[in-house]
């Protein structure tokens, strides 16, 4: 089953 | 001071309708550019950017740049009492824990005005890259509310296939599977239009909620826009705007749903 991502792992905290 | 006079008070309305569902504060950002708003839903899956131009108001002034954290249900019954085409003034004082919100009546016969506390909100920024997307969809934001409602019915996922072909959307669970494929017209009438730029086919699949909730953007715009590239986030994006006004837009990220 498809997993749910976070955007953290897809963009930095500025 | 901050002072901004919006002549369709009504936007502000379409934009709160289009962020209400996933934030329930958010840090309205003034700086001499416009208003602007980044923030995450709670689970950390979808982020909001919104950005108001300062050149879409009818008055526009900004002395220093302010954050303003508000609490959107206030923000909502506040704006519930205004008239959609009341002209809406938003003042702040600096450094202030109030923001003014002016109502008045196109004829001028009827003003109000409220004040709402402000939030110290710590908000976290994040950076989005430029990137260039395989794929990049505009259609009928109509189309794209309708066809998310109804495959939500269906799984708490939606699958996005775009290819040469044009565009497929899935959604599975208990009672089936429901497939709706659109393809690239060249209607005459180019509100009903479906364009695809495509650099590589690509499959994403979201978690239909989400998409649910950016719909509720469609009274903003006829148009949206999808962008997709293989395992990063979803862009979906309505500009802001009326027929004789650019207000600026509306950008929803949300991180896709990965196989285990």
């Amino acid at each position: 089953k498809a997993k749910q991502s976070s955007l953290m792992s897809f963009f930095q905290k500025k | 001071m901050f002072e901004a006079r919006l002549a369709e008070g009504g936007i502000l309305k379409k934009v709160l309708d289009a962020i209400k569902e996933l934030l329930n504060e958010a840090s309205f950002d003034c700086s001499e550019a416009g208003l602007q708003l980044q923030a995450m839903d709670n689970s950390h899956v979808s982020l909001v950017s919104l950005n108001l131009r300062a050149e879409g108001f009818e008055n526009y002034r900004c002395d220093r740049n302010m954050s303003m954290g508000m609490n959107l249900a206030s923000l909502v019954k506040i704006m519930k009492c205004s008239a959609n085409d009341d002209v809406l003034t938003i003042k702040a004082q600096d450094n202030a824990d109030v923001v003014t919100f002016v109502f008045e009546s196109k004829n001028g016969d009827r003003v109000s005005d409220f004040d709402m506390k402000l939030m110290n909100l710590d908000q976290e920024h994040l950076g989005i890259p430029e990137t260039d997307y395989a794929c990049v969809i505009k259609m009928p934001s109509n189309e794209f509310a309708k066809i998310v409602r109804d495959l939500s019915q269906f799984g708490e996922s939606i699958a996005i296939a775009c290819s040469k072909q044009g565009v497929k959307f899935s959604s599975t669970g208990d009672i089936g599977t429901g497939n709706i494929k659109l393809a690239q017209n060249s209607s005459a009438d180019s509100d009903d239009k479906v364009v695809v730029d495509l650099q590589e086919p690509v499959t994403l699949t979201f978690a239909s909620r989400y998409l649910n909730s950016f719909a509720k953007a469609a009274g903003l715009s006829e148009k949206v826009t999808l962008s997709m590239s293989p395992d990063v986030p979803l862009v979906v994006e309505f500009k802001v705007a009326t027929s004789d006004n650019d207000y600026g837009y509306i950008r929803y990220y949300l991180a896709p749903k990965i196989e285990d």
